[in-house]
């Protein structure tokens, strides 16, 4: 199991569509302060469900939508899709690849402003959060897994409690 | 459950062992658990000795000495079971250049086992990748992505030539 | 006790406007009271808009762009009434070469009011530096230093020749 | 007022006597991973009396007697000199240099073996803790200053609370 794929649209500076390709082995990613970096990692986390959008520093998940940048009128919605080499199965999707897609859409209401909708798919396919929590846990990819180290956090297995950092091997085991 | 628990940790903790000496050039590591019979009331600790000095309290330890110990953590339970991709966000930022040479060597090295996405404005971390790519940010606040980006372009920290 | 506060929050805010201009090429920003009228009832926010871009939450800026935010801030109380010495360890670490080399110039500039020290592995801003130490660590856990390190001996981040 | 030289002895790596002269104007630090930068820090704030000894990494004030390395013997104290050069007089101490010097001794009893003295000094003279803060905030030199920025906490600024952000600006009214 891989990532393949990473298929941004209008996730915050990603202001349009936008498929990155990554390799098996070592790839690195660079460029200047505030090009957009960290964003393809939370765009990753977006996907896996982090347990707040301030984990992803947004304050709710419309935040994430892409704003019109300087001059751009902001977008409506935004959406990240992962796709996964599953030749090896460990996904129990009876396919060589599989996608898995969060689609975020503003939809204001009189009486809340803010409201919004969140969809997930899988290979195209609508599914509950339930489904798509279980196709990762299946995986055992999660959005605070020890394999994800966010700017900031390298320190983060040292300056942890010890209970937090026992219950990674509980989740290894 | 408590076998399967002490299986995994003890082959995790030889390899933490393994890890830290190699990523410190002789120094000396260890995980230990705070309740060894019930080890679930208790928690995990790091035990770790760079290379020269006395056990100290993992507090005392430097900022490059934290991120060191931090991913040979990282490394050792990828060692046992490795996850399928690793999306490392500039873990070098604290390091020396000695010490983001061996961790881009290790990275390098467990690429074989696992995918690793590494975000990095070094030089010396980037050189060690098989694949660079490169993001810039375009008038108007868009962010674009550059596939194939030439390590003979990239200057220190985050600039590389962007082609047409 | 008001009104000498809103004098020296006018003046630090004209500051910042300006630090931060400067140091990001055209970016705009500004602090704001949360409670104009009793200014000791609410605090004190700031608000950032790197060049090209949009306002945002202050949460959603990057790494480079908080650290540059937070250096504009600090040097904008310094213009108003300098402490005697700073004392920066690392402030650099999140940012790229060209960031780097800004705040190292700014930080040339305000030196002639005020004492820098600055801790750094960055070439760049050592080599802004009007002085710069090195330390070592001895055989046994001992810390050295060295008065006077030339800065052609200084490698990418933290490596230099000692002398004898 | 500037800080002409930072006097260790035995504090933390730094396990021996050590004078550090400044100068006015640009110094720079540099050095490997682990060499003792951020300890010498640490030294400037050991004197300043930052708010507990965890924000110099240390668990107790005693943490931060040099622990002898790999093959020297434990020492049984530390001190460290701050020396101001006060020609300006903004000290409220009539002399051209003020030393302020903090101590501290392991002094284990029966009932206490992590029992120990601290002591302040100002140019050599013994000081109650009242009189050194007093002197300090006159300066208006704190551990808690904007002016001292710890290794990891640059974005402080951005990431504290509003009201506490405020206070700064009250502290320089
Ligand atoms: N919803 C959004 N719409 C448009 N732009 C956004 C949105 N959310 C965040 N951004 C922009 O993304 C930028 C931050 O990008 P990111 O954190 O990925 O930078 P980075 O390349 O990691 O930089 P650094 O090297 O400093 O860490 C910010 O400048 C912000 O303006
Ligand atoms: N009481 C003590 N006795 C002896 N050594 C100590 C003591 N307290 C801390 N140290 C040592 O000081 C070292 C940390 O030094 P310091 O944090 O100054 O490093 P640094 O040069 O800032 O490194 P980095 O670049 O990684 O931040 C640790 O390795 C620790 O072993
Ligand atoms: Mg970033
Ligand atoms: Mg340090």
């Amino acid at each position: 199991l891989y990532l393949k794929e990473v298929r941004m649209e209008n996730f915050k500076s990603f202001g349009h569509k936008l498929t990155v390709p990554f390799l098996p082995g070592f790839t690195a990613i660079t460029g200047p302060n505030g090009s957009g970096k960290s964003n393809i990692g939370d765009a990753v986390l977006f996907v896996l469900g982090p347990r707040s959008p301030k984990a992803i520093r947004a304050g709710r998940l419309t935040d994430l939508i892409f704003n019109g940048g300087k001059s751009k009128k902001a977008a409506t919605y935004c959406k990240v899709s992962l796709v996964f080499d599953n030749t090896d199965r460990v996904m129990p999707v009876d396919a060589d690849e599989v996608s898995l897609m969060r689609f975020v859409k503003k939809a204001p209401r009189p009486d809340n402003p803010d409201n919004y909708y969140s969809y997930f798919y899988i290979n195209g396919r609508a599914a509950s959060l339930f489904e798509f929590v279980n196709l990762l846990n299946h995986a055992r990819i999660s959005a605070d897994g020890y394999n994800i180290v966010k700017q900031g956090d390298v320190s983060q297995i040292i300056g942890m409690g010890s209970v937090e950092r026992r219950r990674i091997v509980d989740t290894i085991s | 459950k408590t076998g399967r628990f002490y299986e995994v940790f003890n082959s995790i903790n030889e390899n933490f062992k393994d890890v830290y000496t190699k990523l410190t050039f002789g120094g000396e590591a260890e995980l230990a658990l705070d309740n060894a019979e019930n080890p679930f009331e208790g928690g995990l600790t790091i035990k770790a000795r760079p290379p020269g000095k006395k056990v100290l309290r993992l507090d005392a330890l430097s900022g490059g000495e934290k991120s060191i110990a931090s991913l040979a953590f990282v490394f050792s339970i990828q060692r046992y079971d490795p996850a399928p991709f690793y999306y490392f966000d500039e873990v070098d930022m604290n390091l020396d250049g000695v010490n983001a040479e061996l961790v881009a060597s290790m990275i390098k090295k467990y690429s074989g086992h696992a995918q690793f996405i590494m975000v990095s404005l070094r030089k010396i971390s980037l050189k060690a990748a098989d694949h660079v790519y490169g993001v810039t940010m375009q008038i108007g606040g868009l962010s674009e992505m550059i596939g194939n980006v030439d390590i003979r372009t990239v200057g220190d920290e985050g600039s590389f030539a962007t082609r047409g």
